[in-house]
């Protein structure tokens, strides 16, 4: 389960806040996952108490509201990034970055999808740069795109470009999983899967013999 | 886990937060960092093992203006469906209850009427209506809130309510369940030239997969 509990003293519509809450959830914690089990008490509260003195914001098409919107997705954003950070067993962060894509919604389904996959992240646990795997996760996503514009990183180590797998340093590209590993640092996934505007992230962790000692012991 | 790591069992460090770089600054605390709020954490005795602090309250000294994004899961906990009630039946709000050990989920009629009578005994003691009353709950699913213990820990955990970093990192821990960290953090910007804050707290380690809505 995932709670949550934000706080500001801007000054802020009901309305607004709303939708500005609505926006940075879809963008922090609806974008993470750890074992792909939606808890049943998930939730998050958000309270403006308005007292900073600061100017009323009224509408979303103001440069405040982008501003208020910029800083609550930033503070959610890592919130959710240290849950998926601290998932059950994790011994690294995953981070997914999808771009090219329609726009941020279709995005956003892209990296999650690839973040959820189970296959992926027992790869990044056993050090193996497999893009196969993740290219296998970005086609099921449900979201139509052509194959022929697919580009996959990891890190700075380019694996698949233009739908085409190609020559890398696989030595490096396990070191690299495996530093991330060993510090509990991130992993970055880089993924395009076109030209056009839209852009998203999803977070998720390495998936490890310690996931299942952790949920066989903790009873239900 | 937490014990092959030797960390002690009452108090777990903070998560390395991982902020995104942009025009503010990150500041100590959590959600006491940003004006008007007060937060505590404290053991209720609601955690089947261990003493870790499992009880936490957060409260504004105004009426604040409240959303919520909730669980879509249609098999919901008690402290959802009454806080979604919550949020269509008033727009400002002035604390959150949150308990750990028992999640109060699928446990029926009698675990919905427990979450309304600790947002009422939150909302008389604090002098507030039950409507200014969130209740979120983590913990073991199927299992009702030990009730007698977190009503009779209220009084104590309304003592301990402060507006110091402090104050926001106890209730930060105090709402972790199998997490190794604590996770908290804040934010300051300036809004229209005048200096805003905003801060957080949240917890969640397994069972994560949110869609919240």
């Amino acid at each position: 389960t995932m709670l949550g509990v934000v706080t500001t003293d801007a000054l802020v519509t009901s309305d607004i806040w709303r939708e500005i809450v609505r926006i940075s959830v879809n963008r922090s914690f609806n974008q993470i996952t750890v074992d792909g089990d939606t808890s049943t008490n998930d939730c998050v509260i958000a309270l403006a108490s308005g007292i900073s003195g600061s100017t009323k914001i009224y509408s979303l098409d103001c440069y405040e509201a982008r501003q208020l919107q910029a800083c609550l997705d930033a503070v959610m954003q890592g919130l959710a990034k240290s849950i998926a950070w601290d998932g059950e067993g994790a011994t690294c962060l995953i981070e997914v970055t999808v771009s090219g894509a329609n726009n941020e919604a279709e995005a956003a389904k892209f990296a999650r999808s690839v973040a959820s996959s189970s296959l992926v992240k027992a790869a990044v646990y056993g050090r193996d740069p497999n893009w196969g795997r993740i290219a296998c996760a970005v086609g099921y996503a449900g979201i139509d795109f052509n194959p022929n514009d697919l580009n996959i990183s990891l890190g700075s180590i380019s694996l698949m470009n233009s739908g085409q797998p190609r020559q890398f340093d696989r030595a490096a590209a396990s070191s690299y999983l495996r530093q991330a590993g060993e510090t509990h640092g991130t992993v970055e996934i880089h993924i395009s899967v076109g030209a056009h505007q839209g852009s998203g992230k999803a977070w998720g962790c390495d998936l490890s013999y310690d996931y299942v000692k952790i949920n066989a012991e903790y009873t239900t | 886990v937490r014990s092959d790591m030797g960390i002690d069992s009452n108090h777990i460090p903070a998560a390395p937060i991982l902020l995104p770089e942009g025009p503010w600054t990150q500041i100590a605390g959590g959600v006491t960092a940003a004006k008007g709020f007060k937060a505590a954490g404290i053991y209720g005795g609601l955690r089947a093992k261990g003493e870790k602090p499992d009880l936490a309250l957060v409260t504004c000294d105004v009426d604040a203006v409240s959303a919520g994004a909730f669980t879509k899961n249609i098999v919901a906990a008690a402290p959802i469906t009454y806080c979604r009630k919550v949020l269509d039946a008033s727009s400002l709000a002035r604390a959150v209850l949150i308990n750990a050990g028992q999640a109060n989920a699928a446990t029926g009629d009698a675990g919905y009427q427990d979450t309304i009578e600790c947002a009422n005994a939150v909302a008389e003691l604090l002098r507030l209506s039950p409507e200014a009353v969130f209740i979120q709950s983590t913990g073991v699913i199927g299992q009702r809130i030990k009730k007698e213990a977190l009503l009779n820990s209220l009084p104590k955990l309304m003592g301990s309510l402060s507006s110091t970093v402090e104050g926001g990192d106890s209730a930060a821990v105090a709402i972790t369940t199998t997490d190794l960290v604590s996770k908290s953090v804040a934010i300051e910007t300036k809004i229209g030239g005048t200096p805003i804050r905003i801060g957080g707290m949240a917890k969640g380690s397994g069972m994560i997969h949110p869609n919240m809505a």
